[in-house]
């Protein structure tokens, strides 16, 4: 995947760190101090279809052959996250309780067109 | 995404930058509010002190409510919840657990361990009673133990706090009697490290399977 540089209009991965300090989270989420909601944006056009993106599925496969046979018939592609990790958050809960829960797929490392 | 657009992140970068980063930062606050059940942030909580958690945390099996453990396929809770205590007598004394119900009304319980400490005065062994009550204070189980000298217990309350996680407000409640002559139970304050907790792991439930006919 390709992160997003100045101005850089292909599919990229965009970080963007969300500190809870200052969105006023800090006294509940214990840990971490922020959040990594990393996005993909930017333009997958045709002939970036499938790179890297899911090229490894076969749907991907199948479109590649669709678009080489007809472009008319070609379908747009999108800028996706192409790999993502939990979430480790420790927070309070309204009992102040401590909990510790790992979301899933919260943060995107990488961004790829399907 | 802002309407019209045909990629979920492209509406995002036709905002203008302070705009943008507002709504950002609005997903983020809704995205994690989302994944973590919660209608709305916590309001102030009360911490433990440092004491009490440290101790706590010592206690616990290693590992527990510590980074690193790798993503599960299914999104686990690990909840540490410290006694508020209740009604008591010279030599008896009634704790509560309290869960929260955005965790209990989506998960299933693995495991829940109740830690006590006790404070043994004078020596050999000396019979404790710990009562698990019901809803509504009837007696759900009754553990009676000997202890030989002043130390930390643990007693196995999954089941019971499994029975919990049906209610509108899940709170475990625990009632200890000693001997006359120790006097109360419980440490003199929530700030001492001997003070009791529960820890409590549970998993989210299973997506129910949906059957293709």
């Amino acid at each position: 995947g390709v992160d997003c540089g100045a101005g850089s209009p292909t599919c990229c991965r965009q970080e963007f760190f969300v500190d809870f300090k200052e969105i006023g989270w800090e006294d509940w989420i214990i840990q971490p101090e922020g959040y990594h909601m990393n996005y993909c944006s930017g333009l997958c056009p045709l002939h970036m279809a499938g790179v890297p993106g899911l090229a490894a599925s076969f749907h991907t496969a199948v479109l590649n052959r669709i678009k080489a046979a007809s472009a008319a018939a070609a379908v747009d592609s999108c800028c996706v996250p192409t790999q993502r990790r939990p979430l480790s958050l420790l927070y309070y809960d309204r009992d102040s309780n401590i909990v510790k829960t790992d979301i899933p797929d919260m943060i995107v490392d990488s961004c790829g067109c399907t | 995404a802002a309407q019209g657009s045909w990629c979920p992140a492209c509406g995002v970068a036709a905002l203008a930058p302070g705009t943008q980063r507002d709504a950002l930062l609005a997903l983020a606050k809704q995205s994690i509010l989302a994944k973590l059940r919660l209608p709305a942030r916590p309001s102030a909580p009360q911490p433990p002190s440092r004491g009490v958690l440290l101790s706590a945390l010592r206690r616990m099996l290693p590992g527990m409510l510590r980074d690193g453990r790798g993503p599960a396929r299914l999104q686990e809770y690990e909840t540490l919840s410290f006694a508020e205590s209740g009604s008591s007598t010279s030599n008896s004394a009634r704790l509560h657990f309290h869960f929260s119900q955005e965790v209990a009304g989506s998960t299933e319980i693995l495991q829940a361990t109740l830690y006590l400490f006790w404070a043994v005065p004078g020596r050999g062994a000396q019979p404790v009673t710990v009562r698990l009550l019901g809803p509504n204070t009837t007696v759900a189980s009754e553990t009676r133990l000997e202890v030989h000298r002043p130390g930390w217990s643990t007693l196995d309350v999954g089941a019971a706090v499994r029975s919990l996680f049906t209610q509108e407000t899940p709170r475990l409640t625990v009632e200890l009697e000693v001997p006359e002559d120790w006097g109360s139970p419980l440490p003199s304050n929530h700030s001492d490290s001997h003070w009791p907790f529960v820890v409590a792991q549970a998993q989210a439930r299973r997506p129910r399977r949906v059957h293709r006919r």
